[in-house]
């Protein structure tokens, strides 16, 4: 399985539809401080089924929803859509049918979140099986967040052993 | 599971010997399983030890040398096991020159071994030119985060926006 | 003490508006003493908005606008009582370059106005740039640190070792 | 009071005596990873009269001392001393008689450490009175450590009043 896009609306910063594609090799994101880097990733952590809301920095879990600028009100809801090529087969059996398959995450203000995955809805628990087969999901340690390289050097050993579990 | 665990940490501990020697151009670093019969208990100690240098304790090591240290592990656990994707936000912040174009030396040998995309967020221009490609985040109207594709020549100019 | 607490507070949160303002080219931000009929258990609260953003909670700032509110906070208690000293260990890290420049002038508007001696260390050309003089530390032999003065050619090929 | 110099001899890397001056204005120190530039400010935060071990990032004081390298042995002793330019006469009543003042703090592998104050040997609660006076000191929210600008955002509330303590 390979990671193609990530589609953002409303999630953050990202007021209007973003689609970030991912390609092959190495893809370098630039821009000042504060335009929303750090919130693109965070996007791709949420989608994956991150269920903590400060890995999000945030104090409850619907402020990853808009909440609005000088010019525009706040939005009520945010989704973000993760596409996975699949043409090597190698998903969880149920969902290994498809070439494509498209996860995605939509949250409402006050009433939680909704899973899906090609458009059926799922559980949270489906989507951490799906990503716990690809090496990969929102607690990867191959999502390095901002000022954290070093946390690894300087966290316990016991917690430091969790890097070597997804090695297994 | 004990066994995989076992064997698994053989090879993450063979590869983080090697990347630590090519980040650091010498030095030696190892992994040790520490405090337990049991390895599904057991904690993760690191010794690392930069070139000309003792070994100690590693929260002595330099906030550079921390993240290098950090990047080979990381690396050593891609090469285990590949993950699809990989994520460094700011991870050259703390980097001196010399290091950042090390640290783009290793980013491009792990895609030459690994089908492992990377997304690499970053302000050093040392990092941006050795990208295959680039986006940049804007707020063209404040506080709305829009993406664009740029070239090298529009990202510097990002960052002294 | 609960009256100096007091006094000292509205003068730092009065630096601090000001400060903000400066280093962000706009917005707003303000001191909360929080949760307590006493100053001298209160907490502080800092209320942060960026130009042409609503106020959020601090943690949804980005890396470089937390540095830039520490700094506004950090500088806005020197200006009530100056200290004679101030390290400043690789603050502009996280910063993009048009910041780094906010930055040094505020360093700037700060020896103007108290007697305060500032060290910082950088690995950024722009904030070595601005400095009055410039030591480098070198490991001309490995493991052992070694002052030197140096003009900025020589600081910048330090920082491509 | 002014602080005008930094001796260190034996501090971490620093081996060989070295000389920090500090004058008035902005004095940039740079240099590559891993050569000593946060020893630097470790050694100033020492000799005010840092008593935690984990503030100079070690496992024990005694880490403070030159461990050697492939070359040199390790010592057994490091010192370090501040001088600081009294011509305004603003020290402490017991320390005001001169135009300077030098404080310096030397360690003992496994003997802990002894302070001195113009020769004369002080104790640590003297240090950290000289410089409460001063608005410094070992804990002063003006030594900004490597990574932790970050830190006051993120601190809780009561622990950043601390900082406006150091106003008063
Ligand atoms: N729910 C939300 N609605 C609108 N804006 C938000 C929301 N959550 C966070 N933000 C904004 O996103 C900005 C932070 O973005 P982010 O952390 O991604 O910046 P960055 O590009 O990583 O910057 P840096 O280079 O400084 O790290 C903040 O200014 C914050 O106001
Ligand atoms: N007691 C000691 N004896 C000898 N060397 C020591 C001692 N303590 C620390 N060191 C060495 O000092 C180095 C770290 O120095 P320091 O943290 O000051 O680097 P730095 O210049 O700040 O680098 P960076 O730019 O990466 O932050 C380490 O490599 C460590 O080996
Ligand atoms: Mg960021
Ligand atoms: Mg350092």
């Amino acid at each position: 399985m390979q990671f193609t896009k990530l589609r953002l609306l409303g999630f953050k910063s990202f007021v209007e539809p973003s689609d970030f594609v991912i390609e092959p090799g190495l893809t370098g994101v630039v821009g000042p401080n504060g335009c929303g880097k750090s919130n693109l990733v965070e996007a791709l952590r949420w989608v994956m089924g991150e269920s903590s809301y400060k890995a999000m920095r945030a104090s409850g879990m619907d402020d990853v929803i808009f909440s609005g600028t000088n010019n525009r009100p706040a939005r009520n809801n945010a989704e973000v859509s993760l596409t996975l090529d699949n043409s090597d087969r190698t998903a969880p059996a149920a969902f290994n049918d498809d070439d494509t398959i498209e996860i995605s995450r939509r949250i409402e203000r006050e009433a939680g979140s909704v899973y899906r995955i090609n458009g059926r809805e799922v559980r949270q628990r489906d989507i951490h099986i799906l990503f716990a087969d690809a090496s990969s999901g929102a607690r990867s340690p191959a999502l390095v967040r901002q000022g954290q390289i070093g946390e690894i050097i300087n966290a316990k050993p016991e917690s430091r052993r969790r890097i070597l579990e997804e090695a297994a | 599971a004990r066994a995989r665990l076992t064997a698994s940490f053989e090879t993450v501990n063979g590869h983080f010997k090697k990347l630590f020697k090519s980040l650091f151009s010498g030095g030696t670093a190892e992994l040790i399983l520490t405090d337990s019969e049991d390895p599904l208990e057991a904690g993760l100690d690191i010794l690392a030890r930069p070139p000309g240098k003792k070994p100690q304790t590693l929260s002595l090591l330099s906030g550079g040398e921390q993240a290098l240290t950090a990047m080979a592990l990381i690396f050593a656990v891609f090469l285990t096991n590949p993950a699809p994707i990989c994520v460094l936000d700011e991870v050259d912040a703390p980097l001196d020159d010399s290091n950042v174009e090390r640290f783009c030396d290793l980013l491009d040998e792990m895609i030459k071994t690994t089908k492992t995309r990377f997304v690499v967020i970053t302000h050093n221009p040392i990092t941006m030119a050795r990208m295959h490609r680039l986006f940049g985040v804007t707020m063209a109207e404040q506080g709305v985060s829009q993406l664009v594709s740029v070239d090298l020549e529009t990202a510097k100019q990002y960052q002294a926006a």
